[in-house]
Order: C-alpha cells, then structure tokens, then sequence
C-alpha cells in the first residue's frame, strides 16, 4: 500500500491551520 | 474501552494513530516493573497531523520540564514498556543531549516518526525524551533489535532529521540488555 510521507515543513505548516487549535 | 481516534473532515491523516505518554519518577523510590506502570499517564491519542498539533501545542516543552519526567510517543496499542509484545525482541538507539537541546531535538524526531521519514515499514514503536538532572536523553525504540539494515537506517535517518554534530555519540541497546 501506500505510505502517508509527510516532510517536516509540511507538518509545521499544518500547526497554522484552523483545525488544528 | 477507549474509542478510536479517527481523522476529523479536511484533516490529514497520519500512516499509524499515535499517543503520549507522560511520566514522572517519585524521588527515592526504586523503579520496580509496577511502580513505572503506575507512574505512566496516557494524555491522548490521535490519528491526524491536525490533532497531534492540538495535544502538542498544549504540552510542555521538555527543555521547560523539572525533576525526573519523560514524555513517550508511541504507536496506539503499544505501552512504552520493554515487556509490551511489540517491544520484547527490540531495541533502542539512545543520544545523551547537553542542557537546552531537547526541546528542539525532539520536536524535530516526533516529526519524523510522524511523518514516516525512517522508511524502516512497521519497525518504529516509539520514541521518549527522558529529562534528567545534568543532561536529557532521547532514544527511538525499534521492534526487531536484530534487524542490522533496519537499525542502520534508522541511526542514518536520526543524524539527518536531528541535525546532529559529527561527533555525537550514538548508542543502541537491545531490551533485554536494558532488563539485566
């Protein structure tokens, strides 16, 4: 199957997010 | 029985649901198998980059920690115990950090753990921070101790993600060595 890959930048970018408080 | 923590709408899924774990050694004590049980506290569980965030957000950074703590992440459904069935035939590479760098370190290896950056498939149960008097340590726990290609990578992958200078010593122990 296929992994979830996700890059450290890519994670801290997500911290930003709305969904994510 | 705990509910499943599943991705919320518009959320980014992570490969594996994930919690922390939080500890904290009563000063004088011996660390008997129970009383480290007893001592572990589960904070959550979460299953997407967004809720890991909202946990994380409001933890502690372990540089800010006091006295005798870890903080453990691990894959939902493994204790960080050495006699987890996961965690029985494997092992740890541990890395002894001077004062002010924990924090930072790791940040940096629950990101890579999160973000599948160790390409070593099942093998990674978890990771800790453990904060001490004189120097915090952090080590990444593998299910297969054995596994020479598996550990190799994953101390390759630890240099990289971590940014470590040249000269840092890396050590890998076996669990059951950490038992005797």
């Amino acid at each position: 199957g296929t992994r979830i890959i996700y890059d450290r930048k890519f994670l801290l970018d997500c911290r930003n997010s709305p969904l994510a408080r | 029985r705990r509910k499943m923590a599943v991705p919320g709408a518009g959320e980014h899924p992570l490969q594996f649901n994930y919690s922390f774990w939080y500890s904290r050694r009563t000063p004088g004590r011996p660390a008997s198998t129970q009383s480290y049980e007893q001592n572990i506290k589960q904070i959550g569980t979460f299953a997407s980059v967004e809720q890991f965030w909202r946990f994380y957000s409001h933890m502690i950074r372990p540089g800010d920690l006091t006295g005798h703590s870890d903080f453990h992440l691990f894959k939902d459904g493994i204790k960080p115990m050495w006699e987890d069935d996961a965690n029985k035939m494997g092992g740890k590479w541990i890395i002894r950090l001077r004062k002010g760098l924990a924090s930072r370190c790791w940040e940096n290896l629950i990101l890579a753990i999160l973000g599948e950056q160790f390409m070593v498939g099942e093998e990674i149960c978890g990771a800790v921070v453990s904060v001490r008097f004189q120097e915090d340590i952090i080590s990444i726990w593998n299910k297969t101790a054995s596994d020479q290609a598996t550990t190799a990578r994953i101390r390759d992958t630890l240099r990289r993600v971590l940014n470590l200078p040249p000269n840092t010593i890396m050590e890998y122990k076996t669990h059951t060595d950490s038992i005797k």
